[in-house]
């Protein structure tokens, strides 16, 4: 599914700061991994370079086989589109639409007739528990409420590829398993899924971990 | 320091939604007080009322011994401003001031010159382990680096009463518990201390602790 290999990143301020220092790491199809780490070590910016929403600053990033460089800035979002889910670590609701708008969105990208994707979004709403809020727009939602429905979204397009930052940073610990339980149900339908969690106990629950320490990959530890 | 009678909030959707359905609550001076509860049940719009960002619909609400209701809203925030420090649970950091700036704002609003303001400053994010991404702007922080420049600007008018919502919900084990670290040590220093939390671990070293189910004040559970 992806493969990196020696992949950098940095952002350029008056000192230039090195986030990724060289990061080499093989997803296969249907694989579960885990990602852990402190604060501000880079866990973010590396999905973001996984999910195709941010160039890295050198190395090899391959997409299903194809190498990520040679591709347009159109061709990466087509592919964003249709295989990629993404679970934003700020949720990233648009704030003018509703709940239900908020979901079908990527829908209404891939041309899906209104009818049918109202009908998507609501099954997964109802997945994360959220289908007694569709009419709420995103102030009007708890924190909770507002991660449950960005899960939601990244699902409608079914795509291959899960993943998300920190799902259950934001809810308490009986709602934070009911979600996960979702991410292994999808895990087991046979998406591949990544996920960036700081709970422990979650995070021994996924067969693969690794761990960034100072923008390198380190051993995830033990279970 | 704050004490709610028979607080109710209710949310005027074209159905009514009653959030708040009559909490009653002493909260003494220099109390550390820790809200846990399932996502959606009310606990930051309590917090909200009790920060005087919010008003009641019904019930009674008592600052300082002063009748909240009576009081103009030029007046809840001056109150605001002085005498109370809010982490929101979206942090809600101005994304065109860099760090530093977010984080003086309100001594700014105080009227404090601005050497005194900046070296204040410049000690709140030390306390926070973030003195080394003063010129970066929010955009340009990771999840867990923006909720510590909260935390720190909280902090910033050394306010008797200090409300933070989840305020170690992006951070992992290590910075979390050394944020919280921070929480008991103002605790110790005299101030009231009133913290939403998910993690049962932290509300464990809380020596008071209330629950919210369904907008109603239940038992805080067993360390
Ligand atoms: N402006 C609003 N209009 C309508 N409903 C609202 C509004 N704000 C919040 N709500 C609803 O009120 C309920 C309580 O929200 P609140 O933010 O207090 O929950 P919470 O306990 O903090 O949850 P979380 O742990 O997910 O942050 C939620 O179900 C939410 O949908
Ligand atoms: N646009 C940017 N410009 C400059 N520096 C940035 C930018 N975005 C992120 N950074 C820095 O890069 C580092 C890594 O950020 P990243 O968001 O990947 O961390 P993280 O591991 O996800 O942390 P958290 O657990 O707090 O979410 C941080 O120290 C941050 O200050
Ligand atoms: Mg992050
Ligand atoms: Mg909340």
């Amino acid at each position: 599914m992806i493969s990196l290999s020696a992949i950098r990143k940095t952002y350029g301020m008056e000192q230039p700061l090195e986030v990724l220092r060289g990061v080499s790491l093989e997803i296969p199809d249907n694989d579960f991994l885990a990602i852990v780490g402190p604060s501000g070590s880079g866990k973010s910016t590396l999905l973001h370079i996984m999910g195709l929403l941010d160039r890295p600053t050198s190395g090899e990033l391959h997409f299903e086989g194809k190498n990520v460089a040679q591709l347009s800035d159109d061709e990466l979002s087509g592919l964003r589109g249709s295989s990629i889910g993404f679970v934003f670590q700020s949720f990233h609701l648009i704030s003018h639409l509703s709940t239900l708008e908020n979901v079908e969105l990527p829908l209404f990208y891939l041309r899906v007739p209104p009818g049918k994707r109202r009908e998507i979004a609501r099954e997964c709403l109802h997945r994360v528990q959220m289908d007694h809020r569709e009419k709420h727009l995103p102030t009007q939602l708890s924190g909770g409420e507002c991660q449950r429905v960005a899960i939601a979204r990244s699902l409608v397009t079914h795509p291959p590829l899960i993943l998300a930052d920190e799902p259950t940073g934001n809810l308490d610990t009986k709602t934070g398993s009911e979600i996960f339980r979702i991410f292994t149900d999808l895990h087991e339908e046979g998406h591949t899924v990544v996920i960036i969690t700081h709970d422990r106990g979650l995070a021994a629950r996924v067969p693969h971990r690794v761990g960034i320490m100072d923008g390198l990959i380190v051993d995830g530890g033990a279970a």
